[in-house]
């Protein structure tokens, strides 16, 4: 029996958070106050800091509401469940169920410090652990004048965030983390908003692309033009943007669309051509005509992924799409293409669109981007909402 | 009382809800007019799943301990991440 770790984290020591919405029946200040001592429990046994700001962007924020509150998880009133949170990957954030009788230093009610630290405790990435007397145990266990951390809650949090004693100062000044693997450079930037590391023109107002994939490395690769780049978890690799042409045989320019299948192997379209590639090169007998292989996808795509949704290829063009099964005989069903606006919230006439390795759908346009919610099939709330710009949260501009 | 327990979990329906809300069954068990089957052993293992969790006696059945525990005031977050990531800790 022991804890348990999500799997993402804050790459960054120091953190800020706001409380945007307090409870009706405590005194603000008793509540910052509460909440701060809940932060320090994790600070006393690790690198991190937290810094409670009053306004502007912060990586977690902190709201009392009660039933449906817009995450589509809704609280329960008295009792049942009493508060939850986002683990870093899904932004941080901490809901309190404001229906509850929250108090302090009381065996009455519901201790606000001990709930608060076991959920800041999921907002710096750890899960429930079933060693019944820790703190990241799900089941409140009434209130605790004496509350010490459980050792296993110290071993779980140090495995993310390491030791308390040599706190690093960290050069990060981005208030929001950026899609899990996404640049977390620092915010040095150059007049055309790029931070000098090849990025400069994914950056701007041109910060169209072409297309967007996961190689068979798992790495995202974005073509523009007749350059590419890798983004690699910190940042845009060392060393690109590089030519598509020296690195891709065969391949040309400006390409329409890309995605790499279960078999590992990349398919890039333009025209009315499609290319096949193989742990990066170029299969014998390709290009071929999409006739041959994917006969019905119209030319010229705007682009296209395979959806984290079904498994299954989507090609996008204008304000149609076409779904393509490569188990179906035809692929495509006479039912295609289909408007767009199925997919609720996407703009027509996309510029890329990919799966990336977090198992969300991102779609690009014009150098804003929007993640697709696969189970409610339509684009993500998300806190800030969707269109983002592509270059702040994908290419470290 | 110290703090005051949501409705009791003592039905069926209620415990495959609780399972389902906590990452032990399949969350579209939440709503139980979705219409999604599941057969007696899921049922069983989820809820042993669950009593191995909570460090209660591996009984398979929603006995008036395992209710109990369903009925404590509890974190909304779901306790199995993902599949068998109970092994996987």
């Amino acid at each position: 029996k022991r804890y348990a770790l999500q799997g993402s984290r804050w790459r960054v020591k120091q953190l800020t958070y706001s409380i945007t919405k307090y409870p009706s029946a405590l005194k603000t200040a008793d509540v910052d106050r509460e909440l701060a001592k809940a932060f320090q429990v994790w600070e006393d046994v690790t690198e991190l800091t937290f810094v409670h700001l009053r306004t502007g962007k912060v990586h977690i924020e902190i709201r009392f509401e009660s039933g449906e509150h817009g995450d589509g998880d809704a609280f329960d009133g008295t009792g049942g469940t009493l508060a939850h949170a986002y683990f870093p990957i899904y932004g941080g954030d901490a809901h309190f169920d404001e229906s509850e009788t929250w108090t302090i230093n009381s065996y009455k009610g519901t201790n606000l410090f001990q709930v608060a630290a076991h959920e800041f405790g999921h907002s710096l990435g750890l899960s429930h652990s079933d060693v019944r007397s820790a703190l990241m145990a799900p089941f409140y266990r009434g209130y605790e004048p004496n509350f010490k951390l459980d050792n296993d809650d110290v071993v779980a949090i140090q495995q993310l965030y390491g030791k308390s004693g040599n706190v690093a100062t960290t050069t990060e000044t981005s208030s929001r983390p950026l899609p899990p693997g996404r640049a977390t450079t620092p915010r040095v930037s150059f007049d055309d908003g790029s931070n000098g590391r090849g990025n400069a023109e994914l950056c701007g107002s041109e910060g169209k692309i072409d297309t967007m994939f996961t190689g068979p490395d798992n790495k995202a690769y974005v073509f523009k033009g007749e350059k590419y780049w890798k983004l690699e978890a910190e940042a845009v690799a060392p060393g690109y943007p590089r030519s598509i042409r020296a690195d891709w045989e065969g391949l040309p320019g400006n390409i329409d669309a890309a995605f790499t299948w279960t078999n590992g192997r990349t398919y890039f379209f333009k025209g009315s051509r499609y290319w096949r590639y193989t742990n990066f090169e170029l299969d014998a007998d390709y290009p071929k005509d999409l006739s041959e292989g994917f006969a019905g996808v119209p030319s010229n795509i705007d682009t296209a992924l395979v959806w984290s949704g079904n498994g299954k290829i989507y090609f996008f063009k204008g304000s149609q799409y076409w779904r393509f099964d490569p188990q179906q005989k035809p692929p495509i069903k006479s039912t295609y293409p289909k408007d767009i606006s199925n997919w609720e919230g996407l703009p027509n006439s996309l510029d890329a669109a990919f799966q990336f390795t977090n198992g969300y759908s991102y779609f690009f346009k014009n150098g804003q981007y929007w993640r697709f919610n696969d189970r409610s099939f339509k684009v993500d709330e998300g806190q800030p909402g969707y269109p983002r710009p592509a270059g702040k949260w994908w290419f470290g501009c | 009382l110290n703090h005051v327990d949501a409705a009791p979990v003592s039905t069926d329906t209620q415990a495959m809800m609780y399972l389902a809300r906590f990452g032990y069954l399949d969350p579209a068990l939440q709503n139980p007019s979705s219409g999604a089957l599941i057969s007696g052993d899921s049922v069983r293992r989820a809820i042993i799943d669950f009593q191995s969790f909570a460090g209660l006696n591996q009984t398979g059945i929603l006995d008036p301990e395992t209710s109990t525990w369903m009925s404590k005031p509890r974190c909304g977050v779901r306790d199995r991440v993902g599949a068998g990531s109970s092994a996987r800790r």
